[in-house]
């Protein structure tokens, strides 16, 4: 449960730069908002669907930037041709939400 | 399979 999460803190800055210029409203971005980005990825859409329902932790329709870190992580590695897990992985799993 | 039933908070469903 302490292990270190798999998101690296350099990664954790570009996508927390990537979540700021979104936009997000009380520190949370709606679907409206993120879903262009992961569609920009030209990833398919279920692939995507997948993403969000592992980045979407506590299934509130909106994304904090911990949740969104965790999108982007699976949107680059599937774009490096690794699969997209069923279910998330503990060690991706923010540690401010073990 | 994506749970079914209610309102899907997912934007790509």
């Amino acid at each position: 449960a302490d292990a270190p999460w798999v998101v690296k803190p350099e990664e954790k800055m570009k996508f927390d730069a990537i979540f700021e210029s979104l936009g997000p409203v009380g520190g949370m971005l709606s679907g409206d908002k993120v879903k262009p980005v992961l569609l920009n990825s030209k990833l398919p859409v279920d692939i995507l669907g997948r993403v969000w329902e592992l980045s979407d932790l506590d299934r509130d329709g909106m994304l904090d930037r911990d949740e969104f870190s965790v999108a982007m992580f699976l949107v680059y590695r599937a774009l490096e041709g690794e699969s997209v897990p069923m279910s998330l992985p503990p060690p991706l799993v923010p540690p401010s939400k073990r | 399979q994506y749970p079914a039933g209610g309102s899907s908070t997912n934007p790509f469903l």
